[in-house]
Formats: C-alpha cells, sequence, structure tokens
C-alpha cells in the first residue's frame, strides 16, 4: 500500500481535480484506491457527488486524527468499482488549531496510517491536501510515500514550485519522513495556444526532466462542469482529450512505479 | 482609513491578482493605499516586482504580529505613486503555529491596525489573504471593515461562496468583528463563451443582487503574464479590456463607498 499526498500550497491548480481523477483511473484500472479528502473545503468528496450519510458524528478524518475513532469506521463508497472515500467537512478546519497545539501535529496523521500498511485494504491511498503551509498540508506530506505536484501552466505557479520542492526537503531533513519522494510533477490547465504555457513546460521540463510527466492536462471548459455534476472527467466528457486525460496519467503513474 | 479584506478560502480564484490591481488602480485616482500582503507564499509582493531589501529582520507582518516590531517601519515603496506595501515572506507561514497556540489570534492583527486608523497616514488598506480557513485568513476577516469576495466563474467557486458567507457570519457574531461588511463580490475569469461562465453569474446576481459588482473581469492570458514582469494589469496591457477592467472596478468600489 502506498499513500500519494496530491500536494502545492498554491491555490486552485487542479490538486482536487488531480486527486479525484487519479483515483477513478487507478480504479477503473483494477487498483483498490482510498480517496482522503484533508481539504475542509471538502471539494473532492463534493466533485464526486458524495452525499455524505447523516450520523451522529463527524464523518470525515476530524475523530481519528484527535483518537476519537478509528479511521476504519469513515470509509464510505464512492459509487466507482474499488474507489472507496473518507470525505471532508468544514469541521476539518478546526483541527488546525487543536492540532497546532500540540507538539506531535506534524506526524499524527502519519501515524494513523501506519498501522494500515501492515494490513492492507487497498493498493493505493490518495490525499488531496488543502492550499496552504498549514498543520493539515504539512501533515499530509509527513504522512505520504510520494507527492504529485499539480502545476499550472502559469509564472505565479511556477514560483510556486520551488516553494514546495524547499517543503519536501525541510519534512525529510525533519526526520519526519525521510523517504518522501517526488513521484511526478504534472503540468495542469495547459494551452498550446499561448506562449506562456510553452515557456513554463520548457522550463519546468528543463529543471526537473525527471519528475515532470510526458501526460500534460489540456485546460478545459469540461472540468469546471463535471464537479456540478458530481461526475469524473471521463463520465462527463468520455472520448474527448480531457476525458482520456487522466487515464494516460494513471498509466504513466502505474509505468513510473513499476520501473523504479 | 478602511481595511478592506481580499478573501475567499477557495485556491486560485483571483485573490492576488484583484489586490494588487484594485490598489494599484486606487492609487491612480489619487488614492493613498497600502497594500498588506498576509500570504506566506508572496505572490503580491513579487506581482508587483518588488524586491525586498536585505534586511537582518524580517521584512513582513511577522514580528509585529508578535509585537515585536512596529508595523510602520515595514512599510515599504512599491514603485507607484499612492502606493505602498508591507511584503510578506514564507516565514510568515510559522505565524500560524504561533498565533494558534494563543487565545487572541483571531484579534491580534486587528488590534495592530486599530491605533492607526485614529492618525491615518492611508486612505486605504488592502488585505491580500491566503487560501484557507486557517489563522492568517481569519485574523484577515476579524481586521477588516469590508471584505471583496473574489469569484470564479465555476461550479467549485459557486460552493465555496455559501462556506465563506457563513464565515462572515461567525466572525460577526463571534464578536470580533460585529461591523464587518460585504464590500462586493467580483467575479473573474469571465468567459463570456462558456454557458457555465453565464450560469454561475446569474446564479450570483440571483442569490446576491446588492453585493455583485457590475464589473466582472475578463478570462485573460494577460493576466498570467502580468506577474512575470512584476506589472499591474494596466502597465502590462493598457487600453486592452483585461487592462482596463481593474480601473473600472475602482470606480465602481469608489461609487459604492461615496453612496452607502
Ligand atoms: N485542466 C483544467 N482545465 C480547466 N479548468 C480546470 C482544469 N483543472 C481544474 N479546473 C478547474 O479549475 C478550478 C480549480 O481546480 P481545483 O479545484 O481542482 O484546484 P485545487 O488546486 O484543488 O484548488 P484549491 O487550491 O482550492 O484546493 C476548478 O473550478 C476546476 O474545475
Ligand atoms: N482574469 C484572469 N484571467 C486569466 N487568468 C487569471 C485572471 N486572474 C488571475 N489569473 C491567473 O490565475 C492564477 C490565479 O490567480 P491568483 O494567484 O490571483 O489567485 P489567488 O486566489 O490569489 O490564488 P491563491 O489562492 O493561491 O492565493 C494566476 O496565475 C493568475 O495570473
Ligand atoms: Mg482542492
Ligand atoms: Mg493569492
Amino acid at each position: 500500500m502506498r499513500v500519494i499526498a496530491i500536494s502545492n500550497q498554491k491555490g486552485g491548480v487542479g490538486k482536487t481535480t488531480t486527486a479525484l481523477n487519479l483515483a477513478a483511473e487507478l480504479a477503473a484500472l483494477g487498483k483498490r484506491v482510498l480517496l482522503l479528502d484533508i481539504d475542509p473545503q471538502a471539494s473532492a468528496t463534493s466533485g464526486l457527488g458524495i452525499e455524505v450519510p447523516e450520523s451522529a458524528s463527524s464523518p470525515s478524518l476530524y475523530e481519528p486524527l484527535l483518537g476519537q475513532a478509528d479511521l476504519m469506521e469513515k470509509i464510505i463508497p464512492s459509487g466507482r468499482e474499488g474507489l472507496d472515500i473518507i470525505p471532508a467537512e468544514t469541521d476539518l478546519a478546526g483541527i488546525e488549531i487543536e492540532l497546532a497545539r500540540s507538539d506531535t501535529h506534524l506526524t499524527r496523521l502519519r501515524s494513523l496510517l501506519q498501522p494500515l500498511k501492515d494490513t492492507p485494504t487497498h493498493d493505493y491511498f490518495i490525499l488531496d491536501c488543502p492550499p496552504s503551509l498549514g498543520v493539515l498540508m504539512t501533515a499530509g506530506l509527513a504522512a505520504a510515500d510520494g507527492i504529485i505536484i499539480p502545476l499550472q501552466c502559469e509564472w505565479l505557479g511556477l514560483e510556486g514550485l520551488a516553494k514546495i520542492m524547499y517543503l519536501v526537503e525541510q519534512i525529510r531533513a525533519s526526520g519526519a519522513n525521510p523517504h518522501l519522494v517526488i513521484e511526478g510533477i504534472l503540468m495542469t490547465m495547459y494551452d498550446a495556444r499561448t506562449n506562456l504555457a510553452r515557456q513554463v513546460v520548457d522550463e519546468v521540463r528543463t529543471h526537473f526532466p525527471n519528475e515532470i510527466y510526458q501526460t500534460s492536462i489540456p485546460r478545459s471548459i469540461r472540468f469546471g462542469e463535471a464537479p456540478s455534476f458530481g461526475l469524473t472527467i471521463r463520465e462527463h466528457a468520455p472520448q474527448t482529450p480531457a476525458g482520456e486525460s487522466y487515464a494516460s496519467l494513471a498509466a504513466e503513474f502505474l509505468t513510473r512505479r513499476e520501473t523504479n
């Protein structure tokens, strides 16, 4: 079982779109996948059209992170074969303050996931991280085996790359997660008609030739529409370049995994 | 002197683009404006091409928020007439953890800005807030007189609107800032060619007819390019619809101010 964090502190770069579509495509390829939504905005939960069942307790990771419930109890089906989810709720925002007051905030999520590695129920855990440099985001990096960095083909996106790379270095050096690797850098919202997009991709390919995925995700309004129907991109726009883009990412991701 | 927070917990919706361009346009209309970058990503600082002078201490709000320095010492010129800035640095991320441990984290920024209202040096303070539901974002809301909510014309953007409206309600009800008003909702990245954009604008106009600005900001690659040159949109693309869009927002913002 491998834990993959989809993370970049820059906002709106396609973290949630990547987390939910990669998770769905890995499941379509026969992997058992658990999507953990650790962003209090809960976009991954609503983007998949998940109706969270009414219950007395919080459906999110809130209680497990405070040691008040078992993580496995929070797993619910996604309606897609092979894909389960632990949803998020706005109460997760409160955890940032609660956890920040404890000295173990960095490794809390890691110690929650560690025992599940011995008797794995899933092949992959995919973490959708919030945009920030706060407690939930750093806990996600500390818990992950690998990180996928979605990167918008814009200048401000490029500036953020140095920061997330530095943060990964710090997490490794701190001893919280010495073996954290960069799974890959995914270029998102790529619009081939603009010079800016080509310049940014060239820049990333020059500096990070081994990390950048060959697959880039095209800018398409279909991605903006899909969450309003609670559908993955393949469900919403099958047989289109956008609809197939995350299937080709999943294939490339698995090929890298097998050869590394 | 009025403090305006540019805030929305959803990432990548145009908060920084709005903060720096609105600040520059208000200054061009003769107002004295201070832009406070309270996002550890420091996109507003780099987007204006600000070279932060080397110095022994941190140039950001870090020390003032901990009571270790005077806010006024951190003000530096932006190179544009009437526009000053307090830059951000990644060290601000550390403040989230430090402040979260104190019971006054919500009102720390407010009490820092309050005394400046009596002997104002500027007409407007514009706060560029980080994407999150964390300490710096809520402190920004508690410190503000009014909030401008940039909203992407996408489904996931619309979902975020209910959350930020609820958060404003909570900040008012908590007593931390009972008189916080919604200055306005700004539709950003508007692409008239897509149904989705028109549907989202119609939805917002129906539910918030008084808050939505008439001015909407068009989607344009020029906005992605401008920060790479450290230029405002008017400096980078004068006499274009994109280049003029924030000038018309500034005019609408001031007209509302004068009539309310
Ligand atoms: N390839 C794409 N082309 C066009 N729009 C896209 C693409 N990928 C995502 N989007 C849209 O862009 C917006 C931002 O994407 P998303 O919410 O996945 O980013 P994020 O990094 O998770 O944001 P946050 O920082 O708020 O968590 C959404 O409205 C989404 O529908
Ligand atoms: N109207 C627009 N049209 C096209 N691109 C835009 C527009 N406004 C902003 N952008 C680009 O979209 C990206 C996100 O904008 P920006 O960084 O201002 O958003 P933000 O809400 O401040 O993000 P964060 O949540 O990370 O703070 C940037 O690359 C910016 O250049
Ligand atoms: Mg997201
Ligand atoms: Mg910003």
